[in-house]
């Protein structure tokens, strides 16, 4: 079983948007793929299903209440099934801090199931949430836009997560790649993407997601880009991210 | 001294934006403005000043380390000061969670300067800093951009925003009003924006901030859109919302 997240602090960046695309076009190669919505935002609940903030949630799972496998939902998309998040995991972190083990819930809760591949869509932050998702991980993607501020904060952001890596103890996580979103061809894009490709060569991925529309309106049909226009740049795209990301979670 | 917040907690929706062009297009009409850097991004320092992460911080007046008027700095623009955010903000809620009056640790922060408008910007979460940042407030204006994710969440948040204010008793915050970021003229947006019209009604401020790639140059630049280009749509908006903002919130 592969566990892989996707993780940035910095908001509105694609992580949702490539979770739920991600998934999809895994599923659609005939592998059995979970996502776990880890932000209590639900926003990948949402779009993969139609349902919000539908309980029991993964809230009731990291708070010991119900096992994982209980709470387990199909999805619109083939092979595709979702633990919902709702909002009651947007405050967790005060509930779980004197908790043992705080940051291994998910990892634990992990151990019962089985899925060829588990993605983990992550809140806009580094607390306890993000702590569990990559405790959970071998693998982080880590999607970033091609605006200022997603390029500045991705020094820290992965000196933060090889510190929590450290300090947890967490034995083989490794960055799967970065993963640039938003791309198109303005000249602010094609500079902050030049300082990418100097900054990360091969750990950025070789698959961008252009700018579309569709991919906004593809949320609103809770339809996956690669069942509502597989053949679009962005349908393209994700079908090429997947391939990408089977063959180097393998590979490793 | 009028203290306003932004929040959302979903990420990407223009709060960073808002808080540093709402504050120079504020400081434009010879108001002495203060903006609070309330997010261990630290977007709000970097677009006003160019620094990354300068210490001391804001985190070091929630801890009671420093006080605030020592820790203010210049900004870029004119009648503009900023009290500066750094990474150390990002998992104070655990540092914060066990502290007596908590919520109120920026709030009596306030108590010993003076400036005529206060703005204080918050990360996508509804944690200890944005408690933190609404019980220090008089008003709270909430950006939402033309998204699926951004309306739906916006019930769930202006309950918790409420919730937020019962609990800890804060007896003067009230709702500026909704503010519609990303605009634009697609059959998406203009969806989303008739959605929005309806559900808020006069609680939707007039003023609504058009997309423009112009926004995310005058970051780079360090310099807010109405110093870099007044006269651009986004320009106009902002100077426009500077005006609302000060009607409504005097009439308060
Ligand atoms: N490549 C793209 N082109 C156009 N729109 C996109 C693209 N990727 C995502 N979006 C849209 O941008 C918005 C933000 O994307 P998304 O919600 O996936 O980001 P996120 O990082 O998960 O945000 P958060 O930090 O709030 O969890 C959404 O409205 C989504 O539909
Ligand atoms: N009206 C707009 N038109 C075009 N780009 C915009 C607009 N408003 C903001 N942006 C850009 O969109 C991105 C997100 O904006 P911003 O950082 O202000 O959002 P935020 O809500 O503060 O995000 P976070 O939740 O991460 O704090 C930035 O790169 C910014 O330059
Ligand atoms: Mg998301
Ligand atoms: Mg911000």
């Amino acid at each position: 079983m592969i566990v892989l997240c996707v993780a940035n602090n910095k908001g509105g960046v694609g992580k949702t948007t490539t979770v739920v695309n991600l998934a999809a076009a895994i599923g659609k190669t005939g592998r059995k793929t979970l996502v776990i919505d880890a932000d209590g935002q639900g926003n990948a609940t949402y779009s993969l299903t139609g349902l919000v903030h539908p309980t029991p949630s993964l809230y009731d799972v990291l708070m010991e209440k119900i096992s994982l496998e209980k709470i387990i939902l199909p999805s619109n998309e083939e092979f595709v099934s979702i633990v919902p998040g709702d909002p009651r995991l947007q405050n967790i972190d005060i509930e779980l801090a004197a908790k043992p083990a705080r940051e291994w819930k998910l990892s634990r809760a992990l151990r019962l199931i089985d899925f060829e591949y588990v993605i983990i869509d992550t809140p806009p932050s580094l607390g306890l949430l993000t702590q569990n998702a990559l405790a959970a991980s071998q693998h982080v993607i880590i999607p970033v836009s091609l605006s200022e501020f997603s390029l500045i904060g991705m020094d820290k952001l992965l000196a933060t997560i090889d510190e929590i890596g450290d300090e947890l103890n967490i034995e083989d996580l490794e960055l799967l790649g970065v993963l640039v979103t938003f791309y198109d061809e303005t000249r602010l894009s094609r500079e902050t993407y030049g300082i990418l490709e100097k900054k990360f060569e091969e750990r950025l991925l070789t698959t961008h997601i252009p700018k579309s529309i569709k991919l906004e309106e593809s949320h609103r049909r809770n339809e996956s880009i690669v069942s509502f226009l597989p053949n679009s740049p962005a349908g393209l795209a994700y079908t090429d991210l997947a391939q990408e990301v089977i063959k180097k979670s393998k590979a490793s």
